[in-house]
């Protein structure tokens, strides 16, 4: 879930 | 990371790197308009509040700190360098910025991932970049000709959020539960609003004329 939210794009 | 976001990013580096390239060589800045520079340095210090709590990759940390640090330059650069401030056309860049700051931070109160502060902020940040081009373009318009780096330079900028756009379809038809409706839908408002400067861009380009802008 933590993923998820996470903003992994620049 | 998939080859899409990659060739974005890339793009979009490549865009910067022009327009220092403009500023540095030609230690001029007319036909940029300083309104834009300072949402993309607003957009980008309101984004990446997670630089340091949140390390995602060497990537991820080295193009953030790349952006911060070029558009902060740049604004800097054509507030204060005595060449490069007096090249400015403040008299044609006149576009009310600051209702696109509040229209972005309201919608941002009001649509969100997470009603949490660096989420509202990631949020406002990813509306302000979609119309954060305007200002650019309308000085476009009223300065008529368009220099060939500033038309790269727009261009280039165009075109990174159009291969975002390919990059969130591959990640959907890899990850169906991905989803990032607020980064998609802006980036297809944001790509649209350079529809007629593609168009012109284009028509410049295949009669190997200058870059004209219909006033």
């Amino acid at each position: 879930d933590d993923q998820e939210s996470r903003h992994d794009e620049l | 990371m998939n080859i899409f976001r990659f060739l974005g990013d890339m793009t979009h580096l490549i865009s910067i790197l022009i327009l220092l390239l403009k500023i540095y060589a030609t230690k001029s800045c007319s036909g940029i308009s300083l309104k834009t520079q300072e949402l993309y340095a607003l957009v980008f210090l309101t984004r990446y509040l997670d630089l340091f709590t949140d390390f995602i990759s060497v990537y991820n940390t080295v193009m953030k700190l790349v952006f911060i640090a070029s558009s902060l330059a740049i604004v800097w650069c054509m507030r204060n360098h005595p060449l490069v401030r007096r090249s400015y056309d403040k008299q044609l860049d006149t576009f009310r910025h600051y209702f696109l700051l509040l229209a972005s931070f309201l919608l941002a109160l009001l649509l969100h991932e997470k009603f949490a502060f660096q989420e509202v902020l990631w949020a406002f940040s990813i509306y302000l970049e979609a119309v954060a081009i305007l200002p650019q373009l309308v000085l476009l318009q009223r300065s008529g000709n368009v220099d060939n780096l500033t038309g790269q330079y727009v261009f280039f900028l165009g075109a990174y959020r159009a291969l975002y756009i390919f990059n969130w379809i591959y990640r959907y038809f890899i990850d169906p539960h991905f989803t990032r409706w607020i980064a998609c839908v802006s980036g297809l408002v944001q790509t649209a609003l350079y529809a007629d400067f593609f168009y012109y861009y284009f028509i410049s380009w295949k009669n190997n004329a200058k870059l004209q802008l219909p006033a």
